[in-house]
């Protein structure tokens, strides 16, 4: 563990913490796409399978149930219990343009052709492109909540720190997984447009509008 | 060798 993987860590737990509570206290999903919800729960899904096989430590074991129970607790936020708020006309982006390819790419390319390494892979693909949905409909409404911003800020900022602790391993560790790194240059590469507006905008109290 | 992923990471 290093510090850039703790705060990488800590500041994806707040943004799903930020983004449950967002909803569950304005007892509204406006303006949250329901899609990349919808991927996220699918990510951490296949992705924490090895919770079933491997033991790793106390930390991990705990932070991966509490991401995966906060990720089917939005997902049922928005398509039950505050369905009448979900935006549907808003969330349109065709999630099936990313998970075929991303599915057909983890069967191309990955380190082992097993099936926990295939849905690792699969994971670690479709989390690089999961937030577009939610960006192409900030992108159609053109604008969002403040709290949605801080949501996608730490969101963002979260792969960003985990690129510094790839780099902090693969320095001390000698360890490094291409795999990992290049989606989450990827995915760090598609909020910077989010960055750029989030600190120019939202830092000085202003909405972050787009102009529509 | 310097490729085996451990899955330690979340």
């Amino acid at each position: 563990m290093n510090v850039f993987r703790l705060t990488g860590d800590l500041s994806h737990l707040a943004a799903i913490i930020i983004l449950l509570l967002k909803i569950w206290k304005s007892r509204s999903c406006a303006g949250i796409s329901g899609k990349s919800q919808i991927l996220f729960a699918l990510v951490f899904t296949t992705r924490y399978l090895d919770l079933l096989t491997s033991f790793i430590s106390l930390y991990n074991t705990s932070m991966k149930i509490i991401y995966v129970g906060c990720a089917y607790a939005t997902v049922y936020l928005i398509y039950a219990k505050f369905r009448a708020t979900y935006d549907g006309n808003h969330d349109t982006f065709r999630v099936e343009f990313l998970v075929v390819p991303v599915g057909g790419l983890a069967f191309l390319v990955n380190h082992d052709f097993s099936p926990l390494e295939i849905l690792w892979t699969f994971s670690i693909y479709l989390e690089s492109v999961a937030i577009l949905p939610q960006l192409f409909m900030i992108s159609k409404t053109g604008e969002a909540e403040t709290i949605t911003t801080h949501y996608l800020f730490c969101l963002g900022v979260y792969r960003a720190l985990y690129l510094f602790n790839w780099i902090w391993r693969f320095y001390f560790e000698g360890f490094f997984d291409m795999i990992a790194i290049v989606a989450g240059v990827v995915q760090t590469i598609l909020y910077c447009d989010f960055f750029y507006l989030y600190i120019t905008k939202v830092l000085k109290g202003k909405k972050l509008s787009l102009p529509a | 060798d310097l490729h085996i992923n451990p899955k330690d990471e979340l």
